[in-house]
């Protein structure tokens, strides 16, 4: 089989603002993860290692750039599966952690579970030394900015996903 | 949300997928990446699969496992993909994108928003886009 590596940054109205920085980081992530693969890495170790990369860009909605809740919290969800065991490890909600597909892999490969959430995700992610860090190092001013323009128009929360180039982007799963 | 789909050189397949979700979500929401069949899906038989767009709708389509079993009937990745998020797209109103690639190293991607920044590599080449249609290739 040829291998391949294949990466995304999400699906949404990307502003011509973020369109070069993004098409960077894909690349980055994609030319790294495929060096794990030729380094002898697994196929799991790729694929935590590309989404490594891109939660480390604050450009991407994922670790270090997520866009915020309501009140301003940090909170991200993140899975990871292996297709030769369909093992899987996820996590929900969980706070303040720059790389939480890292915490998702731990769940797969170091307990009988599939997905923790919220607080026990996080004191899980402890007990592995990943600990929670102050969340203004995660917060970009982009995310700020785009949680203050959503609030001084609507106080409604629900997901505002349009086809077209003129919907506010409010962030993406 | 961001994400990889991986097949090594003996078929085996990886997926993963992480978000910090959309803006001004109620605290507590939980949307499809940590959900098996939702925002991942890997399976050494198929491929494996990474979603993204609207949570909910990705859910409820349960797109990620839509997507494989797709191409678990003999369909390319592209026609799967496409297959997959025109029916939630037909059904819910929700738009979105995945990425995957089969067991047997086939790759595709498409999404129904307005763009998706994506890049593979394979056989010595970077390929990479981000608007509908554009699919540059580079020599490594």
């Amino acid at each position: 089989v040829e291998p391949v590596v294949i990466v995304h940054g999400g699906a949404w109205a990307v502003p011509e603002i973020l369109w070069d920085k993004s098409v960077a980081g894909v690349k980055t992530a994609a030319l790294h993860g495929y060096q794990v693969l030729k380094d002898g890495g697994s196929v799991v170790d790729v694929a935590e290692a590309a989404v490594i990369s891109l939660e480390d860009n604050p450009v991407f909605d994922a670790g270090t750039g997520s866009v915020l809740t309501f009140d301003e919290q940090v909170e991200m969800d993140a899975i990871i599966m292996n297709g030769a065991t369909m093992q899987a490890g996820a996590v929900a909600a969980i706070r303040n952690i720059p790389n939480p597909v890292k915490v998702a892999r731990l769940i797969m490969e170091k307990t009988p579970h599939v997905m923790l959430a919220g607080e026990g995700a996080n004191k899980f992610a402890s007990e592995y030394g990943i600990n929670e860090v102050d969340k203004d190092l995660l917060i970009t001013p982009y995310a700020k900015e785009e949680l203050a323009e959503y609030k001084k128009y609507t106080n409604t929360v629900y997901c505002l996903f349009n086809k077209t180039d003129h919907a506010n982007p409010v962030g993406h799963d | 949300t961001v994400g990889c789909a991986v097949v090594d050189q003996k078929g085996h397949t990886a997926c993963a997928t992480s978000t910090g979700g959309i803006t001004a979500k109620m605290p507590g929401r939980v949307g499809d990446s940590p959900i098996i069949g939702a925002g991942g899906y890997a399976d050494d038989e198929v491929g494996a699969v990474s979603t993204t767009g609207c949570g909910e709708a990705i859910m409820k389509a349960c797109l990620a496992r839509h997507i494989a079993l797709v191409m678990e009937t003999g369909q390319d990745v592209v026609t799967a993909i496409k297959t997959g998020l025109n029916h939630m797209e037909s059904r819910i109103n929700g738009f979105g994108g995945a990425i995957a690639v089969s067991s047997k190293g086939d790759v595709g991607m498409q999404f129904s928003t307005p763009r998706m920044p994506w890049a593979y590599v394979q056989q010595g080449k970077l390929h990479y886009g981000i608007h509908p249609g554009q699919h540059i290739i580079e020599d490594l």
